[in-house]
């Protein structure tokens, strides 16, 4: 889940 | 970046356009509801409020400034330059309803309890039923024009292809954002009733009609 507060996408 | 997440954001794009230039060369904003247009201007704000301190790419930046003014643009046209035309009788969905779940769950499902991180979760939340009180309109006046059914197929699209996306980013980077995910479900099913009568009226050349 660490990768999902990077918010990359739109 | 892979081909799903690009067919979506294309579609995304290419809806906000296809909204914009029918109000602006018909002169009109009969049938579209200036309340969905304001949601989705504050979806776009309060999620891309990250372009003051993150960087993510140069594709990134444009795509979200793009959203926010041509959001705007939309709402200023429906509610300023072509007011006249604006069918506010038929949009009635009380916004209230999808604002206050939507920061209720903000503050349940958040990645951080920081001001941006709540921000970004409720715009995702938010995105999911913005375009409710447009599909309630269509169903209140029975119809919805060729083109205006383009820009909800289109915009139905995109989460539909961010879902492929999701799906492939978790069986090659193993990237799984569960708020995300969950809303963007919500948001690809509130749309498969449209999706139906679109398939099966409007690409057979007909005019969407809602039954009774």
């Amino acid at each position: 889940v660490s990768a999902a507060a990077a918010h990359d996408e739109l | 970046m892979n081909l799903f997440r690009l067919m979506g954001d294309v579609s995304h794009v290419l809806a906000v356009f296809i909204l914009l230039a029918k109000i602006w060369r018909t002169r009109s904003a009969a049938g579209i509801s200036g309340r969905s247009q304001i949601l989705f201007t504050i979806v776009y704000l309060a999620r891309y409020m990250d372009l003051f301190f993150s960087f993510i790419s140069l594709y990134n930046t444009v795509m979200k400034l793009l959203f926010i003014s041509a959001s705007c643009a939309t709402v200023y046209l429906i509610y300023f330059k072509f007011r006249a035309t604006y069918d506010g009788n038929h949009d009635t969905f009380r916004i209230e309803f999808v604002l206050v779940p939507s920061l209720l769950l903000a503050f349940i499902f958040h990645y951080s309890m920081s001001f941006f991180e709540l921000a970004w979760s409720f715009s995702i939340f938010l995105e999911a039923v913005a375009i409710l009180p447009q599909l309630f309109m269509v169903t209140k006046t029975g119809e919805a024009e060729n083109i205006t059914s383009h820009y909800l197929f289109a915009l139905g699209s995109y989460r539909a292809l961010y879902i492929l996306n999701w799906i492939y980013r978790y069986y090659t980077e193993g990237h799984f954002d569960p708020i995300a995910v969950c809303a963007g479900i919500v948001q690809t099913i509130l749309y498969c009733d449209f999706f139906y009568l679109y398939v099966t009226k409007v690409l057979q050349g007909r005019k969407l009609q809602v039954l009774p």
